[in-house]
């Protein structure tokens, strides 16, 4: 996956 | 969620606290450069609107109000309450020349052409350099409060976990975010000076003081 879709990162 | 994240969120709301509180019990706000805690402000505020649009954990969502909250009562101690204590003459870096080329930058290179999507992008470029005013004003000043070394210390550190997690996540999880990465690097990489300063100073009970 190139960027996961939720941005789970602070 | 992996140890090096996990670590490097808490060596962020350390440094987040240790300044705030830096400056609470101080009453004092001198050697703090009051432009980088805006921009700090701005890389939350840009980067944390999905706190209205989504819920993607308690952890997740208590750390971006504490975050925001923190930043927000920094820049009004810096500007309003202990505005006399503010060193306005040593925090002279030219902020536009960092949110100009950044806003720019965030349209040209992202990962979608929507709103969310530039801003966070925006924020995640601002992060990279926010510190500049601050290691600007204490090459000014020529020296820093040992305390500000340790605020400086764990927020160059957080970043610095954050690339072994995006290296843990892509070995692991086949994840990465190449926005963020160079962002990453280049924002550690502008803590390599300090760092080096730290640990052969202020580690052995000296006081920072530049030139070097």
């Amino acid at each position: 996956a190139f960027r996961q879709m939720e941005k789970d990162e602070l | 969620m992996n140890i090096f994240r996990l670590t490097g969120d808490l060596s962020h709301l350390a440094a987040i606290i240790i300044l705030l509180l830096k400056i609470w019990k101080s009453r004092s706000c001198a050697g703090i450069s009051g432009k980088s805690q805006v921009l700090f402000a701005l890389v939350f505020t840009t980067r944390y609107l999905d706190l209205l649009t989504s819920f993607i954990s308690l952890y997740n969502t208590t750390m971006k109000v504490i975050y925001i909250g923190c930043s927000y009562a920094t820049v009004y101690l810096i500007y309003m309450k202990l505005k006399a204590t503010y060193d306005g003459n040593h925090d002279t870096f030219r902020v536009e020349f960092l949110i100009v080329p950044v806003g720019g930058l965030a349209f040209l290179v992202n990962h979608d052409f929507s709103p969310l999507e530039i801003l966070w992008t925006f924020s995640i470029y601002l992060e990279s350099v926010a510190i500049l005013p601050q290691l600007f004003m204490i090459s000014k000043t020529g020296e820093a409060e040992t305390i500000t070394t340790h605020y400086l210390f764990f927020l160059g550190l957080y970043r610095a976990l954050y690339l072994i997690n995006w290296i843990w996540r892509f070995y692991f999880e086949g994840f990465f975010d190449m926005i963020a990465i160079v962002a990453g690097v280049v924002q550690t990489i502008l803590y390599c000076d300090f760092f080096y300063l730290y640990v052969t100073k202020v580690l052995k009970g000296k006081k920072l003081s530049l030139p070097a």
